[in-house]
Order: C-alpha cells, then structure tokens, then sequence
C-alpha cells in the first residue's frame, strides 16, 4: 500500500482535466 | 525477510512482466470497443502516433544508454504499450462508471492526452528497471541520462499535461508497488514546484484565461 495524496473530488477526472467535460 | 535492492529490483521487474504478458500488444477487445464507440474512430491514429514514438523513443534510448542499447529501449517502448493500453482501457471504465457515459471521442482523439498517458507508462517501465529514478551515486552513470523529465524531452511533451494524468494512471493501476508510485509523486512534485513554471509551459495561458474570465467579477472584500 501507499500514502499517496488523491486530490481530485469526486467529480473530476481525466476528461475535465483535458477539457472534455 | 527484507530483500536486497537487486532482489527488490528483480522482483518489481518480474511482477511488472507479470502483470502485463495477458495485455496484448494491441488494444484489447474492450478497449477497441471504446475506440469503436468514438464519434471519430481514433484507432487509427493512435496506431500511428505510436510507431512515431516507438521509433523516437528507441532513437534517444540508444543516445543516451549506448548504440547497441536501441534495441533495448524498443523492449522498454514494448513493455510500455501494453501498460498504456492496460491503464486506458481501466481509466475509461471507471469514467463510464462516473459520467455514465461510452462515448469517449474527444478525449481519444486527443493527442496530448495519449502522449502523456503513454510517457507515464514508459516513466513506469523505466523506474521498474532503475532507470529513470534518482540515484544516490551521482550524475556520472548512464543510468541518470534516462531520470525524469527526459521522457518530456523525448516526447515533447508539456510538463503540465505529463501532471495531468498522473494520479488517474495511479487510480487505474492497481498493481503498481508503492516505491513506483513514490517515484511518480516525485516527478509529480518536481513539475508543481519547478518544471510548469518554465517559459512555455501552458499553464501560463490557463491563468491568463482564468484572470481574464475573472476581471468582470467584483472584487471580494476583505474579511473582517
């Protein structure tokens, strides 16, 4: 297991973060 | 008992062959099935822009490792297709879960998007064989000519677009050991706090686009 930090809320993800939402 | 870093090294190599010799060298039925879906079929290419890159990548690996070592970085490009399909068709399952939709087209066709998915799976492959992480010996070995950010150089690509699928391909691969996912938050770290601010970086126009967007918007008043 790992302690990386996830920061995206539940309503991101990939297609908003390269603008296809 | 505790491994030694050879052993540790091997053993990170051998699961990551593992997990990746029922991932074909070619989309998988699913996945073509979501290329399918596209209101732009964008097999094609996708097919394409990774023959270009296979044939980059393996160029600048020679360059940097050694001339008889070409042939070694066309197995690490090899090693690296099947993850980005493995870790792409995973992201678009769980954006279909989210959004409910099957119609991907703009992000498929969307070539940033496929150059950065595919430099973090060859960024993974890379820390997988100790090339591209940080050694504590120093900048003399060949070893370090491959440390991140040299996949940006080779791929052309933004450090700010590289970012943004970073924690999406940690979400989607579920077997990644945690020293893999330390090395990524690390490139993570090191484009937030250095390499997005270079001159160039497109970031610069997001934040001219948000100020502009927000000029017409009343100031806050301050707190009391």
């Amino acid at each position: 297991s790992h302690d990386y930090h996830f920061g995206l809320e539940d309503h991101e993800g990939i297609s908003e973060l390269f603008d296809c939402d | 008992p505790p491994q030694t870093p050879i052993r540790a090294a091997m053993t990170s190599i051998q699961q990551l062959r593992g997990d990746l010799i029922s991932s074909g060298d070619q989309p998988s039925t699913n996945l073509a099935t979501y290329f399918k879906n596209c209101t732009v079929d964008p097999t094609q290419d996708v097919l394409k822009r990774l023959e270009t890159l296979g044939h980059v990548y393996s160029q600048r690996f020679g360059q940097a490792v050694g001339p008889r070592s070409t042939v070694l970085g066309m197995q690490r490009f090899n090693l690296g297709v099947r993850l980005y399909y493995q870790v792409m068709e995973e992201m678009l399952k769980m954006e279909e879960q989210r959004l409910s939709v099957q119609n991907f087209s703009k992000l498929l066709n969307d070539s940033t998007f496929h150059s950065s998915l595919l430099a973090c799976a060859l960024e993974v492959v890379m820390a997988t064989y100790g090339e591209s992480r940080y050694k504590s010996g120093g900048v003399d070995s060949a070893e370090t000519d491959l440390c991140f950010p040299w996949i940006l150089d080779v791929f052309r690509l933004p450090a700010f677009d590289f970012y943004k699928v970073i924690e999406s391909f940690i979400k989607a691969d579920h077997t990644m050991n945690k020293d893999i996912v330390k090395h990524l938050e690390t490139c993570e770290n090191l484009i937030m706090e250095r390499i997005a601010w270079r001159t160039g970086s497109p970031l610069f126009e997001l934040l001219k686009q948000e100020h502009a967007g927000g000029a017409a918007e009343q100031l806050e008043t301050p707190a009391s």
